[in-house]
C-alpha cells in the first residue's frame, strides 16, 4: 500500500483521474446508488456535479475524446435512469435537478468562453478545458435539465394536489363568519372527521418542505423562484376551478376565507424573500374571484366596478361565479338575472377565450440563468462515504 | 491565451441518446 503523503491544496490541479474500466463504477456509486436522504445530506451542495466535472477535466487534459464522450453519455443516461426509477420521489428529483444544473454551469464556467469567465479567479481560468469544445453536450444537458424540471413539477403537483381543495376552500380557519351554512355545504362538524383532512397549514408546511429541500441541495435561487411561481399557479388554478364547480364554495364567507388564505400564502413568500418571483401574480384570478364573492352585486355601478376589477377572470368565469353565488343569511339575496345580463353586455366586446376552467397542467417555460461558483476545484475532497477511493486527486 | 482552438465534440441529441439507451436497458432484468 503506498504511503499517503498529504499534499498541499495548491499542488492539486482540480482534476480526478480514473481508469476507463472504472467509469461504470463511478456512475453506479455516484449517481445510481447515491441516496439523497442518506449520505448526500452532509455533502457540499453540488458535489456529485463537481466530481463528475473534475473527472471530465482529466479526460480532456489527456486529450482523450472517447473518454470524454463516454463519461458524458454514461452520466446523462445514469441520471435519466435514476429519475425513471425514483421519479416520484421529490428529494431525488430535486437533488438531480440541482446537480445537473451545477454540472451545466461548470461546463460553461470552465469552457474557456470569455462570456462565462467574467467572475472567475485567475486559478479558475487556468482550470478551463484544454482540448474540447463541449457546446453541443451543454445543449443536451440543458435539455436534460428541462426534463428533470418538468418531472419535479409533476412530482410536486402529485403531493400538493390532494391538499389544495381541502386546505384552500373547505377547511375554515376564520370562525363565526359563515353564519347559516349555504345549502349543500359539505362541512364536517365532528373534530374526529377533521383529522386527516388538509388545512392551509398543511399546504404551508409542504411548501416549506419543498423549499428547504431545494435549498439544501444547492438549487440556484433563480430556479427556486421559478418552481415557487409554478407551485402558486397550481394552487391558484386548482382552487379557482373547484370554486367554479361548487355552489357551496360561492358565498360571501368563502370569499373572506380565500382572501385570508391568500394573505397567508403571501406571508410565506415574504418570509422566504420570494415576493418578486411572480408567484403572487399567478393567484390574481383567484383573488379577483374572492373579491367578486364579497362585493355588492345589485346596481349598474356595482356592475361597472366588477367589470373593471375582474380583469384576470374571463367573462365565463365571472358569470359562473355570479350564477353560483349563494346567500348565507337572510340579509343577502341571490344575484338577479338582470344584473348578470348587464355584466354580460358590458363584457361583450372583450377579446378573450370562452374558457371556464384554468389549465392546471400548464407549465411556465423554465430557464437556467448561468450561475458560476466561487468554489476552487483544487480544494474539493471526496468523502469516503461515497465509495470513490478509485479516483485519484490530480 | 490559448495557442490552438478547442475541438468541437459532436453530441447526439437527448432523444438519440434515449434510443441508444434502449438496447442498454434490455440487458438489465
Amino acid at each position: 500500500h503506498p504511503v499517503n503523503i498529504p499534499r498541499r491544496e495548491k499542488d492539486f490541479q482540480g482534476m480526478l483521474e480514473y481508469k476507463k474500466e472504472d467509469e461504470l463504477k463511478l456512475v453506479k456509486n455516484l449517481i445510481l446508488e447515491l441516496k439523497p436522504r442518506g449520505v448526500a445530506v452532509n455533502l457540499i451542495p453540488g458535489l456529485p456535479a463537481y466530481i463528475l466535472f473534475m473527472c471530465l477535466r482529466h479526460a480532456d487534459y489527456n486529450n482523450d475524446d472517447q473518454k470524454v464522450r463516454t463519461l458524458l453519455t454514461s452520466t446523462i443516461n445514469s441520471i435519466k435512469k435514476i429519475l425513471k426509477k425514483r421519479g416520484d420521489d421529490f428529494e431525488t428529483v430535486s437533488f438531480w435537478l440541482a446537480n445537473t444544473c451545477r454540472f451545466l454551469h461548470c461546463l460553461k464556467q470552465y469552457s474557456g468562453d470569455e462570456a462565462f469567465m467574467k467572475h472567475n479567479t485567475q486559478r479558475q481560468n487556468e482550470h478551463s478545458l484544454s482540448n474540447f469544445d463541449l457546446a453541443e453536450y451543454r445543449q443536451v444537458i440543458s435539455d436534460l435539465a428541462i426534463q428533470i424540471y418538468q418531472q419535479l413539477i409533476k412530482c410536486m403537483e402529485n403531493i400538493l394536489q390532494p391538499m389544495i381543495v381541502s386546505g384552500m376552500l373547505e377547511h375554515e380557519t376564520i370562525q363565526g363568519v359563515s353564519g347559516v351554512k349555504p345549502t349543500g355545504l359539505r362541512k364536517r362538524t365532528s373534530s374526529i372527521a377533521d383529522e386527516g383532512t388538509y388545512t392551509l397549514d398543511s399546504i404551508l408546511r409542504q411548501l416549506g418542505a419543498f423549499h428547504s429541500t431545494m435549498c439544501q441541495h444547492g438549487t440556484d435561487p433563480e430556479l427556486i423562484k421559478q418552481v415557487v411561481k409554478q407551485q402558486f399557479y397550481i394552487i391558484g388554478a386548482v382552487t379557482l376551478n373547484n370554486l367554479l364547480l361548487r355552489k357551496d364554495m360561492c358565498s360571501w364567507s368563502k370569499g373572506m376565507q380565500i382572501r385570508y388564505n391568500v394573505s397567508q400564502l403571501e406571508e410565506w413568500l415574504r418570509d422566504k424573500g420570494l415576493m418578486t418571483c411572480g408567484a403572487k401574480e399567478t393567484l390574481e384570478p383567484l383573488i379577483q374571484a374572492a373579491q367578486l364573492l364579497q362585493v355588492k352585486k345589485k346596481t349598474d355601478e356595482d356592475a361597472e366596478a366588477i367589470c373593471s376589477m375582474c380583469l384576470a377572470l374571463t367573462t365565463a368565469q365571472i358569470v359562473k361565479v355570479l350564477n353560483l353565488y349563494t346567500p348565507v343569511n337572510e340579509f343577502e339575496e341571490r344575484v338577479s338575472v338582470s344584473f348578470i345580463r348587464t355584466i354580460q353586455t358590458r363584457l361583450r366586446d372583450r377579446c378573450e377565450s370562452p374558457q371556464l376552467l384554468m389549465d392546471t397542467k400548464m407549465i411556465y417555460p423554465v430557464t437556467f440563468p448561468f450561475s458560476p461558483s466561487s468554489l476552487a476545484l483544487e480544494t474539493i475532497q471526496i468523502p469516503s462515504s461515497l465509495n470513490l477511493a478509485f479516483l485519484t486527486r490530480v | 491565451p490559448r495557442s490552438r482552438p478547442r475541438v468541437l465534440l459532436k453530441a447526439p441529441t437527448l432523444a438519440e441518446m434515449e434510443e441508444m439507451n434502449i438496447s442498454e436497458e434490455e440487458e438489465s432484468p
